[in-house]
């Protein structure tokens, strides 16, 4: 498989990779990811972030660079720089207005180009943002990765999300990655009159997860809508000095 | 192709056929196609609700009937029958522990075949659950239908959900659906302790999408927490009296 050789190559430089996955979407991994990104950056670390989620590459808009496009030279494509982090995605190609009809298979050719053109130079850190679920778009693109450290997944606490996070456990050992733990998101909201902690889910059985897969919970997120007010401004929620960030480092 | 036309005759004595989607996963479509479905049912309508939400198919879960099995006579596949709701989803046919690594060809067939050989009967309405986006799936899908009297597009209020929402109008377009309407889900949250309503999102310019493609928009629904404690519990919000299910009817 020339594919995969060339891939290993091109990854040479890359100390830790790292993919971020979810059972279902609209959970929180790509601003997640992006601020896991971020907040590595912010370190000292050199870090790149590859939006693989085809479906909604939205990585582009979280640093607020959604306008811009990959340039080409003779080492190969140029990731995007933005907030000290190296950015690769789909959405740099493509042309905002028109639906993504593109077929799984053409799609499938876009993210293997990526992983084989991009001149991902040295790093710390490559984060790769997974599309969502354990179908066969996340599979083909875990068997595209030479090597992994670890995958991060990313839910809301309730029950029936779990579930789908004992399936993406499942599907992280099936193609060899550990799990390197489990972050919580929108377990509450902090009501801006009274100071009541709302929970928004019902909290389901984490912590039997946790025992039954042996991985830690990484961290435990409020639901802030300052969050997303940032996001639509390309700006990230570690940038705030609060109590998510230090949950992040 | 005989398998349209095939299609096209299982579901003669089907009178409306409505798609529920969405732009990215985790906006509700789903709990907003079941209770939907229920609604219809409880007015007195034949309603059969179709989850081809591959990668997540939680349909039987909301209803309360996930662990049972759909079962075949001479006439086809009997659907599921719960909440006076006749109900067909891959779902039914799945083992429970194991992450669902099908491929996607493989799903494809699965669903095609339960179109092909689901014995619908006659319907008032079949109502479609499509996995969320705009790429391939929901796109195969929706070829599968011999015609649909038109799509709901269910979405958060923030600015980058409605980007998706302006993809997925394309979207139902360039299949030949009409858009019925758009429902907006997760506006705000009411504080449990002083009534405060808590915008969990910025929102964003849905006035423009409505005017820009002439659509409607059919309800706005609040997070309750009420919602996803039901949904654990195999109940629908609309069997409660309360000011969402009448934003329904
Ligand atoms: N903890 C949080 N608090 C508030 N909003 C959040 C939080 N996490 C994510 N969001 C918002 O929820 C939406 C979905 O997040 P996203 O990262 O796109 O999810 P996914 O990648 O799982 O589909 C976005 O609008 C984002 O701004
Ligand atoms: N209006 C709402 N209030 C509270 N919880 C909701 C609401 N709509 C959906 N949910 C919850 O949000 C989660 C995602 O909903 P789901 O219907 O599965 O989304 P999708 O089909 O878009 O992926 C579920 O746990 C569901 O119970
Ligand atoms: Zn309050």
């Amino acid at each position: 498989m020339d594919e995969l050789k060339k891939i290993n190559e091109r990854m040479d430089g890359i100390k830790h990779k790292i993919v971020v996955m979810s059972g279902k979407g609209g959970v929180g991994k790509s601003t997640i990811a992006a601020n896991l990104a971020y907040a590595l950056a912010r370190s000292g670390k050199r870090v790149c972030i590859f939006d693989a989620d085809m479906h909604g590459p939205t990585i582009p808009k979280l640093f607020g660079v959604e306008n811009e496009k990959m340039k080409n030279d003779e080492n190969g494509i140029k990731p995007v720089f933005a907030k000290g982090v190296k950015i690769v995605s789909m959405d740099f190609l493509m042309d905002k207005d028109k639906p993504l009809i593109w077929r799984g298979p053409l799609k499938m050719n876009v993210i293997k180009q990526l992983f084989m053109e991009t001149d991902w130079g040295e790093l710390d850190y490559l984060i790769i943002d997974l599309p969502p679920g354990t179908g066969d778009e996340p599979l083909s693109i875990a068997q595209l990765l030479p090597s992994s450290d670890g995958a991060i997944i990313v839910s809301t606490p309730q029950n029936v999300a779990l579930m789908s996070v004992r399936r993406s456990i499942g599907f992280a050992k099936s193609v060899g990655f550990d799990v390197i733990g489990l972050v919580i998101n929108m377990a509450y909201v902090k009501c801006p009159n009274c100071g009541e902690k709302i929970a928004l889910f019902e909290r389901g059985a984490i912590d039997s997860v946790l025992k039954d897969f042996g991985i830690e919970l990484l961290a435990t997120l409020p639901f802030d809508p300052e969050i997303d007010r940032l996001a639509e401004k390309g700006e990230l929620f570690v940038s705030l000095e609060n109590d998510i960030s230090c949950e992040f480092d």
